[in-house]
């Protein structure tokens, strides 16, 4: 575990206690994507199905049923909760992300790092990882008013893959240089996808104004 | 064979 991954971690950890605390303060999702809480719901339950087979630290588990377990309590508010179901922007969250999943498996099953069940739930769960966030940018460009914890929200979400990629290149040259094509590749599609949201957030916060994403 | 290089990572 190196400083650069323990930072990643936090600010992905950070980025749903933001969340929650949003939803739960505000007893609102408005501003927020159902769709995009499934598919970070998919990625968890894919990518973490080692949960119960192997060990790796107390931190390790600990932190993958955390994830586990805030993505599901998101999805469930945002279906069932009576207050908080009924603010969901349901004729604006329109993005298909069905594609977005067929498209990670089939991807899954032509590259993995071996052709096993678990490999292949894995490599499906980074491909989708990657492009989950779409479903909320294409709402925050349609939702003029992006209120500020949404956007701490989505810019946690961001800068940790970018955090992992420092961790990546840091292990890289740390532990013998073994080749990790497939989260790199998807780590940098994943934080390039942020990169005009971060460009935006940047701006908004330089001129002190509200976020606002170009339509 | 090599051994499966365990996802540590999250």
């Amino acid at each position: 575990m190196n400083a650069f991954r323990f930072l990643g971690d936090m600010t992905h950890l950070f980025s749903v206690l933001v969340l929650l605390l949003k939803i739960y303060a505000t007893k609102s999702c408005s501003g927020v994507s159902r769709k995009t809480q499934e598919l970070y719901m998919v990625v968890f339950v894919a990518r973490y199905m080692d949960l119960f087979t192997d060990y790796i630290s107390l931190y390790n588990s600990v932190m993958k049923v955390v994830f586990i377990t805030s993505s599901a309590a998101i999805v469930w508010c945002m279906r069932r909760h009576p207050q908080v179901r009924r603010t969901y922007d349901r004729d604006q969250d329109t993005f298909r992300h069905v594609v977005l999943v067929a498209a990670s498996f089939v991807l899954a099953l032509i590259f993995n790092e071996r052709f096993t069940f678990r490999e292949i739930c894995w490599a499906f769960s980074i491909y989708l990882e990657a492009v989950a966030i779409l479903p909320q940018l294409v709402l925050l460009q349609r939702s003029r008013n992006v209120d500020n914890l949404t956007g701490q929200y989505v810019l946690f979400l961001g800068a940790y893959r970018a955090f992992y990629i420092l961790n990546w290149i840091y292990r890289y040259f740390t532990e013998g240089h073994t080749s990790r094509w497939i989260p790199w590749i998807a780590g940098l599609v994943q934080t390039a996808l942020y990169a005009d949201f971060f460009y935006y957030y940047f701006l908004s916060w330089k001129n002190n104004v509200k976020l606002e994403l170009p339509a | 064979i090599d051994k499966v290089r365990a996802h540590d990572e999250l």
